[in-house]
């Protein structure tokens, strides 16, 4: 039997527009969902630990194939203030999900057919990244969609006390920097698409900050640590600059 | 201007 009640549905609007299915991994330990984006050029990586929900109960491994399209359009009534609640028996052909909306006390059930989805696994290697860098999710969101408006890629260029975007195209360039206390262990430079960036930074309601990992030539880690948990997203670089 | 990788030319499927 398995139970899970976790009050950060908003993670669901996070990943919908990179992956449209996932296996997620139920063990005692917790939930995880691994999976590369359409385009291959992504990967998204969750963990939510079963200390961040409330009940959590999993007495063997179940995965659970889910369409992000269709929970995303169940979360959606409630907005990130939804509490989502997953349950299954043992022949998890279905699960049942239910949502309550906090304002309003509201409870919607589902029965959903769970899906049989062809998905890769991938091995992510230990990484020692030349910057890590930790910067305010806020301004991290406003600063890729404000470059967004205009431009299509943007190039990340860190120092000791500063990390710039600057992005340039057919109708001029644009930049945006900021303040940081990460450690660098040197100067980097490197471009990445802002229209992933922006994807990404649709999880800022998850997390306060949003940790920038980056080195050339390797992918890029954005990362947002949120109760119990995390949701990495790895970005591949563009190469031959 | 780069080439944009794949995220499996890093990555190793299992």
């Amino acid at each position: 039997l398995f139970h899970a009640r976790f009050e950060q549905a908003g993670l669901v609007d996070a990943i919908k527009d990179l992956i449209q299915d996932s296996d997620f991994h139920c063990r005692d330990s917790g939930i995880a969902l691994r999976n590369m984006d359409n385009s291959q050029v992504a990967v998204v990586v969750i963990l939510l630990e079963a200390g961040g929900f409330l009940p959590y109960h999993c007495d063997r491994r179940l995965n659970l194939g889910i369409s992000l399209t269709s929970l995303t359009k169940i979360v959606h009534y409630a907005g990130d203030e939804a509490t989502l609640a997953l349950k299954a028996n043992d022949n998890p052909d279905t699960f049942n999900l239910v949502l309550e909306c906090l304002q309003t006390g509201c409870i919607i059930k589902y029965d959903i057919k769970s899906r049989d989805i062809d998905q890769e696994h991938l091995e992510i290697p230990k990484t020692d990244y030349a910057a890590t860098i930790t910067i305010p999710s806020a301004e991290f969101q406003r600063i890729c969609r404000n470059l967004s408006q205009l431009l299509e890629s943007v190039a990340n260029e860190a120092s000791e006390e500063r990390i710039k975007f600057s992005s340039s195209g057919d109708i001029g360039s644009g930049s945006a920097t900021l303040r940081h206390n990460s450690d660098l262990t040197g100067p980097i430079a490197l471009t990445i698409s802002l229209k992933y960036l922006v994807n990404f930074s649709k999880a800022t309601a998850l997390s306060y900050s949003v940790t920038l990992s980056l080195s050339s030539e390797v992918p890029q880690l954005v990362e947002y640590k949120v109760e119990s948990g995390f949701a990495r997203f790895y970005f591949a670089p563009q190469i031959g600059e | 201007e780069g080439t944009q990788s794949t995220i499996t030319q890093f990555f190793e499927g299992s």
